[in-house]
């Protein structure tokens, strides 16, 4: 394990905690997409078939749970949850799932690196996550007041992206036989999906003013 | 090339 990694894996579970934070003690979901929240629980769901049947390290495993128990009682959370399920913006938050599902499980089944169940899942779900944000980003658009919380989650989900990215990167000349195109490739497109939020973003707290994203 | 104990990232 080294540093980029390490950051990235703890950015990702600070976006997480952000989210929750929001939702549990603000008992608010404005401005979150439950479309995004449903896909990465899928992503999850689907990439972690391995908790059972490979052990790799407890902190593996406990990361593996905690991503894969946040994920489902967000979705939870926005969908059943008395109060919460109030502020969630049902009617700006259009996007359909299956367009991304349906390409991604098509490009899983014929681009993978071994045609076997779990491998296919794993592939799907890399390439899910990638696109996995767009739902969320397109909310943020039309959403004129984006509140600190929200966008400080997807900041940090950004981050978490970027992070590994220099981890690949120190793994490629640390590490013999690193290669792994379909990962490297997913996630480099993930992590372009966010250069305009990044732009917006680092513009506003230059500026100190309130994030809001161009129509 | 492939890992030994399968995927190791999250």
């Amino acid at each position: 394990m080294n540093i980029f990694r390490l950051a990235g894996d703890m950015t990702h579970l600070a976006s997480v905690l952000v989210l929750l934070l929001k939702i549990h003690t603000i008992k608010s979901c404005a401005g979150v997409s439950l479309k995004t929240q449903e896909l990465y629980a899928l992503v999850f769901a689907t990439r972690y078939l391995d908790i059972v049947t490979d052990f790799i390290s407890v902190y593996n495993t406990v990361m593996k749970l905690i991503f894969l128990g946040s994920s489902f009682s967000i979705v939870w959370y926005i969908r059943h949850h008395r109060v919460v399920r109030r502020s969630y913006d049902k009617d700006q938050d259009t996007f359909r799932h299956y367009l991304l599902m349906i390409p991604c499980m098509l490009l899983a089944l014929f681009v993978h690196e071994k045609f076997t169940f779990k491998e296919v899942m794993w592939t799907f779900s890399l390439y899910l996550e990638a696109v996995a944000i767009l739902p969320q980003l397109v909310l943020l658009q039309r959403t004129r007041n984006i509140d600190n919380l929200t966008g400080q989650y997807v900041f940090l989900l950004g981050a978490y992206r970027g992070l590994y990215i220099f981890n690949w990167i120190y793994r490629y000349f640390t590490e013999p036989h690193f290669v792994h195109w379909i990962t490297w490739i997913a996630g480099v497109v993930q992590t372009l999906l966010y250069a305009d939020f990044f732009y917006y973003y680092f513009e506003s707290w230059k500026n100190n003013v309130r994030l809001q994203l161009p129509a | 090339m492939e890992q030994p104990q399968g995927h190791d990232e999250l």
